[in-house]
């Protein structure tokens, strides 16, 4: 509150990875140092894959803990607080990968307060590397200031790159990096002078994102398998595998709204994503607005000529007129189907078409359940759809229901004057499918509570988690069978899973949080159910639901079924909320910023319009 | 007159002003199919005010349905309704009710008048009244269509063309002549409009002052937005 008045004692980011399992505790200690007592506030930023597991507040020798509630539970109380006026949700949006925590608590003169906020998450390997993603921006110098990273994987550390975008060349000899096979120790502790923008000044240059990239080696196609305390986990990317040939249909918005930035930016992409295309791929493109147009009409082999060709199509791609998402889609899956059909591309291929849109259909077919069900049953499990949600004014969840449904996955495109960039590295992800049908299989007799083991695709750069309890405890090894569809030959590979010794590889260490694997597990079958609650039929989404919810309660996981409830000492009645945001939840609270600056002159009384349902056509004077 | 359409469903309203001269008739709502027609007529200023600007208002709607029998005259002074065969005239000054086997009325003294056509249509005419002596002004009246989901789907009019839901795009916000009231670009119809972002009153709640519904501003009477232009919507009677 009054910067003056609060001296922050320290700030301190502590995490470890355990098998690209990351718990994150980050503290931070502040003094009242008015002779009354003043609101200090904590905010701080966590990545928004990650779940918040707790949060504690300790004032005057007592500790305030947050308790992982039901949602709807938890929704009573946070009704009861906004009624008397308090301001109860602590969980924002914040940009396109983090959201914020903010709390703040009144605090007696000459008083101490001490915030510890834990969260969780399985970091996902993209392009190749894992990322640590830390965003700290003190407001003044800190006393004792650090982020402090344990990494450990058994399976042996490839590289470790550490940058941050507040790092001057006087920061940068700061971080100390010490990388050994199994394990790396990275910290930054700068004092509070080296904190300072320059030598008195009050301010502080600490401010930013402080990025921690990282692989593992990949030394055995069958991947590598931890059994620790009952539970397994195997993480599988083989590093050797030829990629398979892709035939990919580029279905793209050019409706009007994507005039301007978004469609030169598109055009851009295009230029980069289709000159990347190997050889051996097909492509097609299908640009839509209300008309559904090609560039022609059946995938093309990418030869050069044949690029070259696109490429002076694709510039002459201009916005205009309405959206059909559901013609556009329909036509690209036909354009498949038929070269499938007639043998125009090589049977063992990966068929995949990429929408990218910026708004909700609105000519054609408009219902979108009506267009999930048609593309669903036009593709038939046998084709991956990607979808691009381009901007704020697209519907999500509808694209991110219609890929889960068909194989695929969808991805918000920021608009921002990285957009290009955006659609080019979404690409690149999907560029290079590795294997086909996975089915990665283990003893039925010694586990249970598999998460998904069968995946329709696996490519070049990610990796395939499966993790599961052991219904024998004093189990040491078991036989693991990974089955896929490879470039020219079906992939098959076998291996035994062996315990690893944690002592014997870490001596030095005392206690590496024991029980990560079956929180990794659970984080990894949460989030799963929670993908599952989306898609299906009602009874499948109901349990999926009433499972993801017991177990968020029961591994103390802060997810979109639970919220956590914080008393304060001050307001024992009023308890604040922290949520965790849906996709759907975040780009609404991002339309809903963009849309109070560009229309901020929108008079107040306007707002009881906004909600009404039956709409008023009328004429009147003024 | 303005002209608003508001679309819930996406949280927007549209919007453009109608002008012509004074003492033209415009067609409002036709449905063929159930027999409505609601048409109305403009009159102007007493005098041109000083900024050479002639502004138009509603002052007289005609309303007629044809399968009920029912004919509703409703200008700013006074208020015809015929209905099984006779004419009833109610006063602006009064407070009254009407309940009919086919027509539902409800007036509120000097305020607003509420009509109920059976299963086809409801909605209020407003009344503004504006000091006798006032230089340039005149008393004019408002027509806000409540209910409009049983008509067919053939309606049309400057207003009842918007009966149905309308598809269209905005893009491209770029400051406008007016600081607070950004352009855009709108796709509607096959066409690209340039809009401006502004806001026009919804006199309902606050009859005096009214309250502002920002929407998207059609320049130059619609045109582009609405079917046809507006020269296209002048009849010769009210009814």
């Amino acid at each position: 509150a009054n910067e003056a008045q609060v001296e922050v004692h320290s700030m301190a980011v502590d995490c470890t990875v355990t098998s690209r399992f990351a718990h994150t505790v980050m503290t931070s200690v502040a003094l009242n140092k008015a002779n009354s007592s003043q609101e200090i506030s904590f905010d701080v930023e966590l990545p928004k894959t990650a779940f918040i597991t707790n949060f504690s507040m300790e004032i005057e020798g007592e500790v305030y803990v947050g308790q992982v509630k039901e949602k709807e539970k938890a929704k009573k109380q946070y009704e009861k607080a906004v009624s008397s006026g308090q301001t109860a949700g602590l969980v924002k949006a914040s940009g396109r990968k983090m959201e914020k925590f903010s709390v703040s608590v009144n605090i007696a003169a000459e008083s101490n307060v001490t915030f510890v906020l834990t969260y969780e998450e399985l970091l996902q390997r993209k392009l190749g590397r894992y990322e640590i993603l830390t965003r700290v921006k003190p407001k003044l110098p800190v006393q004792e200031f650090h982020i402090v990273a344990n990494i450990y994987e058994p399976q042996g550390i490839a590289f470790v790159d550490v940058h941050a975008n507040f790092l001057s060349n006087d920061l940068l000899p700061l971080v100390e990096k010490t990388v050994t096979a199994q394990k790396a120790h990275i910290s930054f502790s700068p004092t509070m002078e080296q904190q300072r923008k320059c030598p008195g000044c009050d301010g502080t240059q600490i401010d930013g994102d402080f990025v921690i990239n990282y692989d593992v080696e990949r030394a055995q196609t069958l991947g590598d398998i931890q059994i620790v305390n009952g539970y397994f986990v195997h993480f599988f990317a083989p590093s050797d595998l030829p990629r398979v040939p892709k035939n990919v249909v580029f279905v793209i918005d050019r409706s009007g709204s994507m005039s301007g930035n978004k469609m030169q930016q598109t055009r851009e992409a295009l230029q980069a994503i289709l000159t990347d295309l190997h050889e051996e791929d097909h492509f097609a493109l299908v640009p839509f607005d209300d008309k559904i147009l090609s560039w022609k009409e059946s995938l093309y082999k990418a030869t050069k000529e044949n690029v070259a060709d696109a490429l002076v199509y694709v510039q002459n791609i201009h916005a205009n007129g309405l959206t059909n998402i559901n013609d556009a889609v329909m036509k690209g899956i036909n354009m498949l189907h038929s070269d499938r059909e007639h043998k125009r591309i090589p049977e063992r291929s990966f068929d995949m078409i990429i929408l990218l849109t910026d708004g909700m259909p609105n000519t054609g077919e408009s219902n979108i359940a009506r267009i999930q069900e048609n593309v669903k049953s036009a593709l038939g499990g046998k084709t991956s759809l990607f979808c691009l949600g381009f901007g704020n004014d697209v519907d999500y969840s509808f694209l991110d229901v219609m890929s889960s449904q068909n194989r695929g996955l969808a991805r918000r495109i920021f608009e921002a004057s990285d957009a290009t960039l955006q659609l080019q590295g979404f690409y690149e992800e999907v560029a290079s499918p590795l294997l086909s049908e996975l089915d990665l299989r283990y003893p039925d007799s010694a586990v249970d509570a598999l998460t998904t083991n069968h995946f329709s695709q696996l490519f070049n750069g990610s990796e395939i988690v499966v993790a599961g309890r052991l219904t024998d405890n004093n189990l040491d090894n078991f036989m693991v069978d990974v089955f896929g569809q490879g470039f020219e030959n079906d992939f098959k590979v076998q291996g035994e899973a062996k315990a690893v010794d944690w002592n014997a590889l870490y001596p030095e260490e005392d206690y590496i949080f024991g029980d990560f694997t079956e929180r990794l597990w659970a984080y990894l079958t949460i989030q799963q159910l929670l993908d599952k609650s989306k898609i299906g039929a009602a009874d499948e989404k109901a349990n999926a639901t009433a499972e993801a919810l017991e177990m968020a309660l029961r591994y103390s996981f802060v997810t979109p079924l639970t919220s956590m409830v914080v008393t304060k000492p001050d307001s024992r009645d009023d308890p604040l909320i922290a949520d965790k945001l849906t996709e759907e939840q975040r780009q609404r609270e991002e339309k809903m910023a963009i849309r109070a600056q560009a229309y901020q002159y929108r008079p107040i009384q306007s707002q009881s319009y906004l909600h009404q349902s039956t709409p008023v056509y009328f004429v009147d004077g003024d | 007159p303005h002209f608003i359409i508001e679309l819930p469903d996406r949280n927007d309203s549209l919007c453009f002003n109608i002008n012509d001269k004074p003492g033209t008739i415009f067609n409002l709502v036709t449905d063929p199919t159930t027999g409505i027609l609601v048409n109305g007529q403009i009159i102007g200023d007493k005098k041109i005010p000083p900024d050479g600007k002639i502004n138009t208002y509603f002052w007289r709607f005609g309303i007629v349905h044809q399968t009920l029998g029912a004919r509703l005259d409703i200008s700013t002074k006074d208020i015809s309704v015929f209905q099984d065969g006779e004419w009833v005239r109610l006063l602006w000054s009064d407070t009254a009710s009407i309940k009919g086997a086919n027509v539902e009325l409800l007036v509120t003294k000097d305020r607003s008048l509420t009509v109920t056509l059976k299963d086809s249509v409801k909605f209020v005419i407003l009344l503004h009244k504006v000091w006798a002596n006032h230089p340039y002004h005149r008393d004019y009246l408002g027509f806000y269509t409540l209910d409009s989901h049983l008509l067919s789907s053939s309606t049309h009019g400057l207003l009842g063309q918007f009966y149905r839901p309308i598809d269209y795009e905005v893009t491209d916000l770029r400051p406008g002549a007016v600081p607070e009231k950004p352009d855009a670009t709108m796709y509607v119809k096959g066409r690209e409009l340039t809009v401006t972002r502004g806001w026009q009153r919804d006199f309902r709640r606050d009859v005096k002052n009214g309250e502002d519904v920002p929407c998207w501003f059609i320049h130059n009477n619609g045109t582009g937005l609405i079917d046809g232009e507006a020269t296209d919507y002048v009849v010769s009677g009210l009814f």
